[in-house]
C-alpha cells in the first residue's frame, strides 16, 4: 500500500 | 484599526465552508495588500493557502499589520448566522483580543454584531517555491467534485494520471475498482465547461480521497478548478474566488512503500 507523505518533507519551514 | 467590508457575505460563507474540514484554527494575516491565511491540517498532509486582495473588498482599511488567530469552527458558526445577501464587515482594533463581525441586511433594518475571541497561535509557515508543473489541468469544479465522491466508494486513494490524451482518475479497493477518463475538450461552448490540459510530461500521482473530498468543498466558489501536478511533489488544487483572490490546497502524494 502506498504510504502517505508529510507535506513538510517537500517544503521547509520559512 | 482594521476594517474590511464585503457587499455580500456569500463569498466569506463559502470560504469558511471550504476550509472548516481541514483547519481547526488559523492565523489571518492582515496587511495593506489584503488578508492571507496559510495553515496545515493537524496531520501535516495538506495545506490551505487563502488570499483575499484588499482591492476586492468594498471597503478595506488596515492601519498596521495584524496577525489574528481565529478558531475556524467558531468563525463558521458566526458566518452561518449571516444571510448570503447581508453586508459583512470585519473589524478589529490595534493589538486586538477580539474581532467583530457585523452583518447588515439589504434593507438595512437588521444589524447583527458577533464578537469572537482571538487565540494565540504558534505559526509554522512553509516556504512554497514558485514551481513549474509538468501538468496543469483546468476542468469544471463540479465534475472534479463528482469524480472524487464517486471514486471514494472504491478505495481510500485516487490515482491521477495525466497525459496529452486526457486525465484519468483511478480508485481500487477490496470490492473492485473504477476509473474515469476525461478527454481534453475539443470545443467548449462555455469556458467553464472546458477541460484544458497543459502538459510538459506525463504525470501519475496517488492522493488520499479524504483530503480531495475536503478540497471540493470549495466547489461553490468557482466553476473551474485548476490542478497542478509534477512527479513526486504535492498537488496544487486551486479555486479562484471571484475577482477578490483564490484558495489553494496543497496535498502531499502517497508514495509506494
Amino acid at each position: 500500500t502506498p504510504v502517505q507523505n508529510d507535506l513538510q518533507e517537500f517544503y521547509t519551514i520559512a | 484599526m482594521f476594517e474590511a467590508r464585503l457587499a455580500q457575505s456569500a463569498i466569506l460563507k463559502k470560504v469558511l465552508e471550504a476550509v472548516k474540514d481541514l483547519l481547526t484554527e488559523a492565523t489571518f494575516e492582515c496587511s495593506d495588500s489584503g488578508i492571507q491565511v496559510q495553515a496545515m491540517d493537524n496531520a501535516h498532509v495538506s495545506l490551505v493557502s487563502l488570499n483575499l486582495r484588499s482591492d476586492g473588498f468594498d471597503k478595506y482599511r488596515c492601519d498596521r499589520n495584524l496577525s489574528m488567530g481565529m478558531n475556524i469552527g467558531t468563525m463558521t458558526k458566526i458566518l452561518r448566522c449571516a444571510s448570503s445577501e447581508d453586508t459583512v464587515t470585519l473589524r478589529a482594533w490595534d493589538n486586538p483580543d477580539n474581532i467583530i463581525f457585523i452583518f447588515e441586511s439589504q434593507n438595512k433594518e437588521k444589524l447583527s454584531e458577533y464578537e469572537m475571541k482571538l487565540i494565540n497561535m504558534d505559526q509554522e509557515h512553509l516556504g512554497i517555491p514558485e514551481t513549474v508543473y509538468s501538468c496543469v489541468v483546468k476542468m469544471p469544479s463540479q465534475e472534479f467534485a463528482r469524480i472524487c465522491k464517486d471514486l471514494s466508494q472504491f478505495g481510500e486513494a485516487i490515482t491521477i494520471a495525466c497525459s496529452k490524451e486526457g486525465i484519468k482518475f483511478t480508485a481500487a479497493g477490496d470490492y473492485g475498482n473504477a476509473n474515469i477518463k476525461l478527454a481534453q475538450t475539443a470545443e467548449a461552448d462555455k469556458e467553464e465547461e472546458a477541460v484544458i490540459i497543459d502538459m510538459q510530461e506525463p504525470v501519475k500521482l496517488t492522493f488520499a480521497c479524504r483530503y480531495l473530498n475536503s478540497f471540493v468543498k470549495a466547489t461553490p466558489l468557482c466553476a473551474q478548478v485548476k490542478l497542478s501536478m509534477s512527479g513526486d511533489v504535492p498537488l496544487v488544487c486551486e479555486y479562484q474566488i471571484g475577482d477578490i483572490g483564490h484558495i489553494r490546497y496543497y496535498l502531499a502524494p502517497k508514495i509506494d512503500d
